[in-house]
């Protein structure tokens, strides 16, 4: 294990145990602007764990980035631990996210279903969802980013506990999602970023329905922003827009949710693959492409600082 | 463990609406046996899919009968795989 976070391989994946002594070397050597919050506990009983970073004040404006709620899209999680450091190692150098820290909190998940991570490294790399059983059905898990009160039950999720995308029993069965539901509605968050893998997109409210969302134009329009900027670093082009008119119909979505809680800035992303790896994405371009996330998220987090809602 | 020998991810490019819904068609005939990876879109979008070896033919047979495109994105997933597994192992080594 490394013995401090400089020494840590951002470039390569790591198994749970890593990450989460990841993020207790992180908090031990900031005591004083990194912390670690559990919201909640996964089925299997793991510790839902939530970076904090915060400049002082209580209950500031704050923006919450989450990675790996579909546990076999490796490289958000991986992405997610690049992220804590880069906070950490920019804050007081980055002009711009120095001064979004002296008015914002930042509060980072970077193993949001660490069950079906788990799992991904022990049984099937392939897994996607929860790992609570389904009683009456021999299939497991719940898709966690169909399980969230947002058009709940619509189409673009199943009723089948074996597809892909099982909505659950009813809105926020699982606990990885009703731990992030407790936490958002009490605290102040102004941005809520899920993050996913992969097909480079950049995508805002709504899934569960056609019609637009009332802040459209300028989400759209920091979405296209924010993708420019991502661009500007290896030329990765993403596409941006709703989730429905980008790809599919999904109901009971994270973003679907928060946005209905009043968060302007909901997001989610797609990060690569360009193509030929799908969800194999090689660790050789983890680094690159937290890079080049990092540039949109500084957008996003930019802009909500700028326009305090 | 579960392994993924032979699994190979396919690449469909539906060109019309009809090819869409032929796709959608195929993925609700066989939704269990196949993991859409990249989910059906719109026209002239990608749609990845994990097809198990034992059901690959059947695949490929409906495909190239609906005169739908397609390539090969990734030949064998174990392989894959086992090189991810290589790759985390060796950067473990002090």
């Amino acid at each position: 294990q490394p013995q401090n976070t400089d020494s840590f391989d951002f470039a390569n994946y790591h198994t749970l145990e890593e990450i989460y002594s990841f993020q207790d070397l992180l908090v031990a050597e900031n005591p004083n602007f990194v912390s670690k919050i559990v919201i909640g506990q996964s089925y299997e009983g793991r510790p839902l764990n939530v970076l904090k970073f915060s400049t002082g004040g209580t209950n500031r404006p704050a923006v919450w980035i989450d990675t790996g709620i579909h546990s076999r899209e490796w490289v958000t999680q991986a992405s997610g631990l690049w992220f804590a450091k880069k906070i950490v190692t920019d804050y007081g150098t980055d002009p711009t996210l120095t001064a979004i820290l002296s008015q914002l909190d930042i509060f980072l998940e970077i193993a949001t279903n660490p069950d079906g991570y788990a799992f991904t490294h022990s049984g099937n790399r392939m897994w996607r969802k929860t790992r609570k059983p389904n009683p009456g059905s021999s299939c497991v898990g719940v898709d966690p980013n169909r399980n969230w009160d947002a058009g709940f039950g619509g189409p673009g999720s199943s009723g089948n506990p074996c597809s892909q995308t099982y909505r659950g029993p009813r809105a926020e069965s699982e606990s990885e999602v009703n731990s992030i539901v407790e936490f958002v509605k009490s605290h102040n968050i102004k941005a809520f970023i899920s993050i996913h893998s992969y097909s480079q997109l950049l995508m805002f409210p709504y899934g569960y329905i056609r019609s637009r969302i009332k802040d459209y134009t300028e989400l759209n329009n920091l979405a296209q922003k924010a993708v420019t900027d991502l661009a500007s670093l290896y030329g990765t082009s993403y596409k941006f827009g709703s989730i429905i008119n980008a790809i599919y119909q999904a109901s009971g979505g994270s973003i679907d949710w928060t946005y209905s809680q009043g968060i302007k800035y909901s997001y989610t992303f797609e990060l690569r693959d360009t193509g030929h790896y799908g969800f194999l994405l090689p660790a050789t371009q983890i680094i690159p492409t937290a890079q080049e996330t990092w540039l949109a998220l500084m957008t996003i987090m930019d802009h909500t600082l700028k326009n305090p809602y | 463990k579960v392994t993924f020998e032979g699994h190979k991810v396919l690449r469909i490019v539906p060109k019309d609406e009809v090819q869409l819904s032929l796709i959608k068609d195929l993925e609700e005939m066989m939704e269990f046996e196949l993991d859409f990876w990249k989910g059906l879109t719109t026209v002239s979008n990608p749609v990845d899919v994990r097809v198990p070896s034992h059901v690959l033919n059947s695949v490929k047979d409906y495909l190239e009968t609906q005169n739908i495109e397609y390539s090969t994105m990734i030949e064998d997933l174990q392989m894959l795989l086992d090189m991810e597994q290589k790759v985390m192992a060796g950067a473990r080594v002090p």
